[in-house]
């Protein structure tokens, strides 16, 4: 049966939304330090979105951050892998890269960067 | 467990809550709605001291909760389909927005969408934020901070119920048989 246009319509709007908004980084899995990678700037504004990377660590002080797979970049990375429980590598492995893509509660991690954070005795 | 900044916290021993009129979802009822916040609100006043009332004056409720799209004018837009699912502020804010974008499910059957996310996991997650919680590096605590698609986690684990007791002590009527079985679970523990 054929549907009616304007639902088909409706429809691909909302898929083409969910495209521009939750990139996916599987692209960007073993792309290694020093390495120039389209793409990686989304990395680190996700990475920015949930306080592990700072604007000025972008290389160039705005939050156009930059392509490179950079050292602040890393740093975050074994951040966001600590906080996760996931191990810690600095790199962009493929756990890494598939929790970031997961979706998630918008609250920042940031209180549990600077805070530290307590361990739960067994 | 962490806490945020300051470790805020509620010195009541009764929160109101209440539901916008104007920011809500079309296909889900309200009486849905209000299930799944009671039961997810019942779960964490078995552990503390702290009970939920709802209310109807959304304007005077200690906890507003509300489904926002995109922009809402807080800071923190919503961004669609999946991606960031919902957010609350730290005490004694107490705003609780879920992104409007979502399919949001709440009897469990993920069928329909490979994109349904559980109301009841999501809303369990943020009281934890409206009582003071932050997010947890536990991967089963209900306070990680994120949840695949069509999945279901709204039992407290050991790391959740340790952090909130940190905060306001037990519920004097707290038994254990009412938590989780996970081989993490406080009564296990």
């Amino acid at each position: 049966r054929n549907l009616p246009e304007e639902s088909i319509t409706k429809a691909t709007q909302i898929i083409h939304v969910s495209n521009a908004t939750w990139h996916d980084f599987s692209r960007l899995v073993d792309v290694q330090l020093g390495s120039h990678v389209s793409g990686v700037s989304e990395l680190k504004r996700y990475l920015h979105r949930f306080g592990y990377v700072k604007e000025d660590d972008g290389g160039d002080g705005a939050k156009n951050f930059s392509d490179v797979f950079d050292g602040p970049l890393e740093y975050a990375i074994s951040l966001y892998q600590q906080n996760l429980g996931l191990p810690i590598t600095g790199k962009l492995d493929t756990s890494t890269v598939t929790l970031m893509s997961s979706p998630r509660c918008g609250v920042t991690d940031t209180h549990m960067i600077d805070n530290g954070f307590h361990t739960t005795a067994h | 467990y962490t806490y945020f900044d300051g470790k805020p916290k509620w010195n009541r021993d009764t929160l109101t809550y209440a539901f916008s009129k104007t920011h809500k979802l079309e296909y889900l009822t309200s009486d849905d709605v209000k299930t799944v916040f009671r039961r997810a609100f019942d779960q964490w006043a078995s552990v503390i001291p702290v009970s939920f009332e709802e209310v109807d004056d959304y304007t005077v409720a200690d906890l507003k909760i509300g489904f926002f799209a995109g922009d809402h004018g807080d800071g923190q837009p919503f961004d669609g389909v999946l991606g960031t699912l919902a957010h609350a502020f730290a005490p004694k804010n107490g705003r609780l927005h879920l992104d409007a974008a979502e399919t949001w499910v709440v009897d469990g059957d993920f069928k329909e969408s490979d994109v349904a996310v559980d109301l009841e996991s999501v809303v369990t997650h943020e009281i934890g934020h409206l009582l003071g919680l932050g997010h947890s590096s536990q991967e089963s605590a209900v306070m990680y901070p994120s949840l695949r698609p069509r999945t279901k986690k709204v039992d407290l684990t050991v790391d959740d119920v340790a952090g909130v007791l940190k905060l306001y002590g037990a519920n004097p009527n707290l038994r254990f048989d009412s938590l989780t079985e996970s081989e993490d679970s406080l009564k296990n523990g």
